[in-house]
């Protein structure tokens, strides 16, 4: 892609993440993903999709459309939901510092 | 069939941050957003729309389309954990910080280059972070539409802008949609600005002591000393009008300020009224009738309407005297949501001219053409030249399905002439010689094999 792409390519390279969801100590329910952008590197701040949150609403997807249900707060999910967030190497992150051992992504449930 | 878990892929050497733990700071959605899917796709029509990551067939349980369709316009705000580096160092990253883009800065047909990772968070060595380009098709207040491709895995992902440079429009709600179990070929957005503005104002509601953390949040490019970036777009993307005839209704293009053309199968009856309809100024109506409407055995399903009076402010565009084979085109037209939002715009190349005795006859792109969009407008992307009218996608009879990304257009070169004459002249006889196509013309758009002299007998 040309030059006019650079600036938003560059945006996309630094800011695109993956988040998975699972939950704690129940692998064999396998993990919920979806794409994110980074919003902010410090603090970490992301934004993603929602519907990875579904299964883990405490009060079930009908939260989700109660009237003048404009926001939720965190706890709204289970605790035993679990977040990663996945992204690529950046300028501002030298690869040397990586934690390279942290936790394996599982597949998403075909 | 899924991309089934296997060996670990090999890095294509980029290595990737280990996982970070996170944790959910939110969920939330814009309320505009939701307002207007109910709106678009839930109307009369609500059983023709899907939007599953799924396609039509697969078994999926009904609580599982119900809560996907249920979260369609949620998002989640999540806080990165420190890694045990940053915890120690007492710092965490740092990086260039995310432009965004205020709603509506964004004009329809301006490019877009959607990032995202098909498939979530499989094999991230391979998928992480996958571009795609499109341009804005449409737009209702925070509700976009985009014809980059999107997969599933990508909701949620990151769509940027050439114009501003790199900046954050929307974010991937649905990447694929189903409109009477056809694949439309659209990903379903959700502009980004508003979502941010609702991101603050439930934090400073839910964490009173969360301040710092909404003003890390990304703010819109011009705000908030400037006046809002605005970008007028291409003049082409409101060259297309909507047209009446009774029940049916379909697009058109105005080839001089009181003449539209159309294709027959929308308007087909001369001496009807046909009401037209353009985006400017905003729902604007002007009657007209059929003057004229190609036979049913004419290859070429063309009709022209003459309205009452002039349409003011729609561009009249340059008819091209050739064509391109590969060069970058758009089609303008109302295709998918007719009247309930302005036209659409899909991008793609003029993927063949076909001749008949080297006049060009047919055209073929690769836009995503969708039924509404017929008597619309074939633009080049570039000059804004008109290079003919939309008159048909292809469906396979056999299987049922359709195919938007291949469709079927008739060359401006071959009305060009005729509707020159008729504008000079009122004469329609130049228009009357549609009706005797050669017979090969007819073979092309009859979509048969070229006709072989038969072999003579030796008899």
């Amino acid at each position: 892609m040309g030059r006019p792409w650079g600036p938003a390519m560059k945006a996309a390279e630094q800011t695109g993440c993956v988040v998975s969801a699972s939950r704690a100590g129940r692998p064999e329910e396998g993990s919920w993903s979806c794409s994110g952008v980074i919003l902010s590197r410090s603090p970490g701040l992301v934004l993603c999709h929602g519907g990875i949150f579904t299964p883990f609403l405490r009060a079930g997807s009908g939260a989700l459309t109660a009237p003048g249900a404009a926001f939720l707060p965190g706890d709204s999910c289970g605790d035993d939901l679990r977040l990663h967030v996945q992204w690529g190497p950046t300028a501002v992150s030298p690869a040397g510092r990586a934690e390279r051992n942290g936790v394996g992504l599982c597949t998403p449930q075909c | 069939a899924g991309p089934e878990p296997g060996p670990p892929a090999l890095p294509r050497g980029r290595p990737l941050q280990a996982p970070r733990p996170a944790r959910l700071l939110l969920l939330l959605s814009c309320p505009a957003f939701r307002a207007h899917v109910a709106r678009l796709f839930r109307g009369e029509a609500a059983e023709q729309w899907r939007f599953e990551s799924w396609a039509p067939g697969d078994e999926v349980s009904e609580d599982e389309e119900e809560d996907q369709l249920r979260a369609l316009g949620w998002f989640a705000l999540l806080r990165v954990l420190p890694g045990e580096a940053e915890a120690r160092e007492g710092a965490e990253e740092r990086g260039a910080p995310v432009a965004v883009a205020p709603l509506g800065a964004v004009p329809k047909g301006a490019p877009l280059l959607a990032c995202g990772s098909p498939f979530g968070a499989f094999c991230p060595d391979i998928f992480l972070n996958t571009l795609s380009r499109g341009v804005l098709s449409n737009a209702a207040g925070p509700l976009l539409l985009t014809d980059a491709r999107c997969l599933p895995g990508t909701e949620g992902g990151g769509v940027f802008a050439a114009r501003p440079p790199g900046a954050l429009v929307a974010l991937v709600a649905a990447p694929l949609c189903w409109k009477a179990r056809e694949w439309v070929g659209l990903t379903l957005l959700c502009a980004v600005a508003p979502l941010l503005r609702a991101a603050r104002a439930a934090l400073g509601h839910l964490h009173p002591d969360s301040a710092d953390l909404a003003a890390r949040l990304p703010q819109e490019v011009g705000a908030p000393r400037d006046l809002p970036f605005q970008d007028p777009g291409p003049p082409w993307a409101t060259a297309a009008v909507l047209v009446e005839c009774g029940t049916v209704w379909g697009s058109g293009v105005a080839v001089a300020p009181h003449l539209v053309v159309t294709c027959r199968h929308v308007a087909p009856r001369e001496g009807a009224r046909v009401l037209v309809r353009s985006s400017i100024p905003k729902s604007a109506a002007i009657w007209g009738r059929v003057v004229f409407a190609t036979q049913a055995v004419s290859p070429y399903d063309i009709a022209v309407v003459r309205l009452q009076e002039d349409l003011a402010g729609v561009p009249v565009p340059v008819p091209v005297d050739r064509f391109q084979e590969g060069e970058a085109v758009s089609v303008v037209g109302f295709g998918v949501f007719g009247q309930a939002c302005g036209p659409s715009v899909t991008s793609g190349i003029l993927s063949a001219v076909v001749h008949v005795d080297d006049t060009p006859v047919m055209l073929q792109s690769t836009c995503a053409v969708h039924g509404g969009s017929s008597g619309g407008p074939l633009f080049s992307t570039c000059s804004g030249a008109l290079l003919g009218i939309v008159a048909s996608n292809t469906r396979d009879n056999n299987t049922g399905a359709t195919y938007p990304h291949l469709n079927f257009s008739i060359p401006i070169t071959v009305l060009r002439p005729a509707l020159q004459r008729y504008c000079r002249t009122g004469d329609l006889g130049g228009l009357r010689k549609l009706d005797h196509a050669a017979q090969p013309v007819q073979v092309v758009w009859r979509l048969q094999r070229p006709l072989v002299e038969p072999p003579r007998s030796k008899l």
